[in-house]
């Protein structure tokens, strides 16, 4: 495709399907095509060089942002590190903190999973088992108990048995539903007020010190939707980070392309695959190689 | 010569004459950035626009429209024949137990759609049963029961530590003796890259005699439907597709490209997490939004 000799113009057809093949969606593919056209490079080698260094540098802008606060030992003020872990239905957030549990356990922190889904058939249970294989502390509600009395509980506990980190689990919502993303910004406060860092009136986190993270899981097989996703849930909840998921599949997951340029959120992990160890540290380089493999 | 003028004016108000290349080209182009913006694989996008365009070029515009308009109409009525035109019922006569396989990707909704065709069969008289097969997913078993329990629909007692593939065969032998007549089975989601997986439906459709597998699709898939689908179908025949997810905003056009490859209907549509949220597919809906 980036062949020697092959006359740079004739190649954008090609680079046009290939971005759009992967997902990298009508606007983003056109900004690069025009970038390219601008930048006109004489060959194809350069040009593939070109479009990698622009992707690269769109995706590696935000990782200057270090995960907030970065993850000390106990926490701040004693008060564990809260990590929330948001998205819609099905896209991997009750495995992927397995899989963070099991990690964050290997670095020697202690770690506790609340189970904030009392919605779903076996949500609770499903997070149960992923405590047990990780070793990690767990709380879980009711069925249909008030998700945010679950979150205020969980994090109590986390701090009371002395936890460096409490992953949050929340049930899966389509960004449509705005009931249930007013309801997601209570659970979010509740966080905040079990830390005693907000006056108990409901005003978003940007006072005291919210969650330290609230990550939103993406699903790697995701089209154009993604972004609207991305969108509302920025609108709901101050995000702090993206994780994608079912990376081991075909998918090229090039929505996120389109997601860091106009959110700036960084991506903190990849999940890919489905066993307690399959989640890997976001690599921009990898990602963009396999965009254009 | 006053009549002449009068059927000129009269040919620029009847329109265009016909559709051409030329008149066409800004709604072609406008057609194929709805379709790609709506998820429409890319190769799907183009194949259709050129049979589109095949059928379209030299029909004659009619008086009220414009050849962008006229197009556009064209695209509409194509896009929904090619989705299956109306809505489709599954049928499921003759001699019972109809076996259905629920298969598909990781979290598109297999298990919560189970659940809601088990609910629907109830609702219509007939006797389903549930068949929990994915032992690999924690608490998958349990949440498939939960639902079952809910319901009121049997559930076979599936253990994490039995074979999948065994399990389905018992559980059918069993309810077809217990006078149920549709056997849904729950199976664990599985890339369409997973060799063994894969193979493991392929054990799980040659249990029965006769079978229907139904493929369960996300409706935000992306441009990867295509080869998904394709997967799946070479290795299973699908016979049905379900599409989840579809209250949300996403454009849905992996059904396009589903259909594409599988060629077989689109039977249901998740409209909720809750189990009455099942609908009848309806391709002039899913049209609409994805012109829109
Ligand atoms: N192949 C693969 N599968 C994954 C990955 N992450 C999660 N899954 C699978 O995706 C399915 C859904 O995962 P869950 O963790 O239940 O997703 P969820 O977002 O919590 O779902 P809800 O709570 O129902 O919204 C499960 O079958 C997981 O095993 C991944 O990185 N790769
Ligand atoms: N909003 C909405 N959510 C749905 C729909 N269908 C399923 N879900 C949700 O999607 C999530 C995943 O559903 P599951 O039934 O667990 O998906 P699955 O395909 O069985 O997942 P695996 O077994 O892990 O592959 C759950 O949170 C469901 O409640 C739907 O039509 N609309
Ligand atoms: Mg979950
Ligand atoms: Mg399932």
């Amino acid at each position: 495709l980036f062949g020697p000799g092959r006359e740079v113009r004739e190649l954008i057809p090609e680079i046009e399907e290939k971005l759009l093949s992967a997902d990298v969606g009508v606007a983003t593919t056109q900004m690069l095509v025009d970038a390219l056209q601008t930048a006109s490079p004489k060959t194809g080698q350069e040009a593939y060089g070109f479009l990698k260094g622009k992707v690269e540098e769109i995706l590696t802008s935000t990782e200057k942002i270090p995960p907030n606060p970065p993850l000390k030992k106990g926490g701040e003020g004693g008060f564990p590190k809260v990590i929330f872990f948001v998205g819609i239905n099905g896209v991997g957030k009750t495995t992927t903190i397995g899989k963070l549990a099991h990690r964050l356990k290997s670095e020697g922190k202690k770690v506790m999973l609340v189970a904030a889904d009392t919605f779903r058939a076996a949500a609770r249970d499903q997070l149960g088992i992923w405590a047990e294989r990780s070793q990690a502390e767990f709380v879980g509600g009711s069925d249909n108990a008030d998700p945010a009395s679950v979150v205020f509980d969980g994090c109590s506990a986390a701090k009371a048995r002395k936890c460096d980190v409490a992953l949050i689990d929340t049930a899966g919502r389509l960004q449509t539903k705005t009931h249930l993303m007013e309801e997601l910004k209570k659970m979010v406060r509740a966080a905040s007020k079990a830390a005693g860092r907000l006056p108990a009136v409901g005003r978003l986190p940007g006072a005291g010190r919210p969650p330290d993270e609230i990550l939103l899981i993406l699903d790697a097989t995701t089209g154009q939707n993604g972004l609207n996703q991305a969108r509302v849930f920025l609108d709901a909840v101050p995000l702090t980070g993206l994780v994608l998921t079912k990376y081991d599949g075909t998918a090229k997951g090039g929505i996120l392309v389109s997601i860091v340029r106009e959110t700036g959120l960084p991506l903190r992990y990849v999940g890919v695959g489905e066993k307690i160890e399959d989640l890997k540290p976001f690599s921009a380089h990898e990602f963009v190689s396999s965009l254009f493999a | 010569v006053l009549g002449e003028k009068f059927s000129s004016v009269f040919k620029k108000l009847r329109g265009y004459g016909k559709l051409t290349e030329k008149n066409i080209e800004e709604a072609v182009r406008d057609v194929r950035l709805a379709l790609l913006e709506a998820d429409v694989n890319v190769g799907v996008v183009k194949s259709f626009l050129e049979k589109v365009k095949d059928r379209a070029l030299g029909e004659v515009v009619f008086q009220n429209l414009n050849p962008q308009s006229q197009f556009l109409k064209i695209v509409h009525e194509e896009l929904v024949a090619v989705l299956g035109g109306a809505e489709k019922t599954l049928i499921l006569e003759g001699k019972p137990p109809h076996v259905l396989l629920l298969v598909g990707l990781q979290g598109c909704g297999k298990t919560t759609t189970a659940a809601k065709l088990a609910n629907y069969f109830k609702k219509k008289g007939r006797h389903p049963y549930l068949v929990p097969a994915d032992v690999a997913r924690p608490a998958a078993i349990d949440q498939l029961s939960t639902l079952a329990q809910k319901i009121g629909v049997p559930c076979w007692p599936t253990k994490t530590e039995d074979n999948p593939v065994e399990i389905a065969g018992q559980a059918v032998d069993f309810a077809s003796r217990e006078l149920n007549d549709i056997v849904l089975v729950d199976t664990a989601g599985r890339l369409h890259i997973d060799d063994e997986l894969m193979a493991e439906l392929g054990r799980l459709k040659k249990k029965f005699g006769n079978s229907r597998t139904l493929f369960v699709a996300d409706a935000m898939t992306g441009q990867e439907a295509v080869k998904v689908a394709r997967a799946f179908h070479d290795l299973l025949k699908l016979d049905g597709v379900i599409l989840t997810k579809q209250d949300g905003d996403a454009k849905g056009g992996a059904a396009l490209s589903i259909q594409s490859v599988a060629g077989c209907p689109i039977y249901f549509t998740g409209m909720g997490e809750g189990i009455d949220a099942l609908e009848p597919f309806s391709p002039e809906r899913l049209v609409s939004r994805l012109l829109d």
